[in-house]
């Protein structure tokens, strides 16, 4: 465990609680893309399922569980509790167009050809393009609130420090998982533009982010 | 290069 990664998991914790407690607290979750947040649950779903299969740390094991807790609440709160405030109109990215090619990717590209690690090369692909819809929603509408530009912020922001994770492992104890490499820099290059936005907007007092 | 078996990145 080394302070980027630490703290790239913190900014993902941030990240999922700023979201869980803005739908909760406005009950609502208009401006919420539903789909990536089903995108999100899959990509823990897939990825964890080691959970029953090897101890590596309490760390580890709370940290994996706590995400998979709240990303399902995330989509129940969406999709059951404040459904009537579902955004189904504006939330038309077709995931389909995501998952066939993530598919067909970890089936080719993968360390083994073994159920468990298919599965979490597909949630590593995944959750590259996982934000998609919700980034596609936000140009679609033509604004975010600000509160969902933070949100938008920590989970771009978490992959961006485990870049800077991998690079210290990489020179301090040789790891390096390529296909974690390779999918997390693109997952944060699909949010460079996001962040630009996210600065020279939202940093100077927005109430909320208008996209030009 | 990789942990093997389970994953010790999140």
């Amino acid at each position: 465990m080394n302070v980027f990664r630490l703290a790239g998991d913190v900014s993902h914790l941030v990240a999922i609680i700023i979201l869980l407690v803005k739908i909760w607290r406005s009950k609502s979750c208009a401006g919420i893309s539903g789909k990536s947040q089903v995108l999100f649950a899959l990509v823990f779903t897939t990825r964890y399922l080691d959970l029953f299969t090897v101890f590596i740390s309490a760390y580890n094991t709370i940290m994996k569980v706590v995400f998979l807790a709240m990303s399902y609440a995330t989509v129940y709160l969406i999709y059951m509790r404040f459904r009537n405030m579902y955004d189904s109109e504006n939330d038309t990215f077709r995931v389909e167009f995501l998952l066939v090619p993530v598919i067909g990717l970890s089936f080719l590209e993968n360390y083994a050809f073994t159920p468990l690690e298919i599965l979490w090369t597909f949630s590593i692909f995944l959750e590259a393009v996982a934000i998609m819809p919700q980034l596609f929603m936000i140009t679609k509408t033509g604004e975010a609130e600000s509160i969902t530009t933070h949100y938008l912020f920590f989970l771009g922001l978490y992959r961006a420090l485990y870049i800077a994770n991998w690079v210290w492992r990489y020179h301090t104890e040789e790891f390096f998982d390529q296909i974690a490499v390779v999918s997390g820099v693109v997952q944060t290059i699909f949010y460079c533009d996001f962040f630009y936005l996210y600065v020279t907007r939202v940093l100077r007092g927005k109430a909320k982010m208008i996209l030009p | 290069d990789r942990v093997t078996g389970g994953k010790d990145e999140l």
